[in-house]
């Protein structure tokens, strides 16, 4: 279903936001 | 003015892209010596959403006939592959030295690639979606080149059962698009000719039947009648072009802004 493509890209946006938001979490400290 | 230009790239996008700026700001600003944390389990995440990306994507590849899209979807999920591989070096390196500058940059340089990879996996079947569409409104192309040559109340029958779905899906279509996109100028264009189209539908196959009545019964006027209904399609014509062009768009003209 090529709908899964935009289901997986929107997770894949949300997990790289969460990844920067770890790395910036440590760098704004 | 919106960067992405439908809301549902950008409701994917744009988050992501607002975090990667403040990401590369904070990397120039600091160079600030903070150790890093681990990142392993965010960026297991990620890898873990990129394979699940591909294989979709790679579905996608197999299951389409649009030539284009068989193109350049490889290359783009490529490039996100390729992204996930430098956050995961990147997440070694930093377990290995929680200060490693290039562990940083590779992890800059992941998350951009993920950016730019999902944008153009985005972009590359958005503009296959766009062309479906586009191959739609060919077909109502080619049936309104063929209205000068219907010259019988049984082929106009046979003309309008052909046209009224393929009309229908594209009014459906247009519509469902102008909704997702987020310049609003194309939008108003697309809704404009939609109305167009509509509108002068009935206008023509009324003329097609005036001038198929005059013809049959040899009376005068047959000319003007027949030249009235080229009209009504060439109009039809250039509006569906018009849709066309604009549905193409994905870059912002400055001119269109001011």
């Amino acid at each position: 279903d090529p709908s899964d493509m935009v289901r997986q890209a929107r997770i894949l946006a949300q997990a790289t936001a969460q990844l920067i938001q770890a790395i910036k979490g440590e760098a704004e400290k | 003015m919106p960067v992405f230009h439908t809301k549902t790239i950008e409701s994917i996008l744009e988050p992501v892209a607002q975090q990667v700026s403040r990401l590369v700001i904070l990397h120039e600003e600091a160079e600030d010596g903070n150790a890093m944390p681990d990142l392993e389990k965010p960026v297991f995440g990620v890898s873990r959403a990129v394979q699940n990306l591909v294989k979709v994507g790679r579905e996608t590849i197999q299951s389409s006939d649009d030539a284009i899209l068989r193109q350049d979807m490889p290359a783009a999920l490529q490039r996100v592959e390729q992204a996930a591989r430098h956050l995961e070096e990147a997440s070694g390196m930093l377990k290995a030295d929680p200060f490693s500058q290039p562990a940083r940059k590779k992890l800059i340089e992941g998350s951009r690639g993920i950016l730019q990879g999902t944008s153009s996996l985005l972009l590359c079947f958005d503009e296959s979606e766009v062309r479906k569409i586009i191959s739609e409104c060919k077909r109502v192309l080619d049936y309104l080149a063929v209205a000068e040559v219907v010259d019988s109340l049984e082929d106009l029958v046979r003309f309008v059962k052909d046209l009224s779905p393929c009309l229908s899906k594209v009014s459906r279509e247009v519509d469902g698009r102008q909704k997702e996109l987020t310049h609003q100028v194309h939008r108003d264009i697309l809704i404009r000719c939609l109305e167009e189209v509509k509108t002068l539908t009935p206008i023509l196959i009324c003329s097609m039947k005036i001038y198929i009545q005059i013809h049959a019964q040899g009376g005068k006027g047959g000319e003007e009648a027949g030249m009235n209904r080229d009209y009504l399609a060439q109009r039809m014509t250039d509006e569906l072009n018009e849709i066309i062009r604009v549905l193409q768009l994905t870059t912002y003209d400055e001119d269109e802004w001011d």
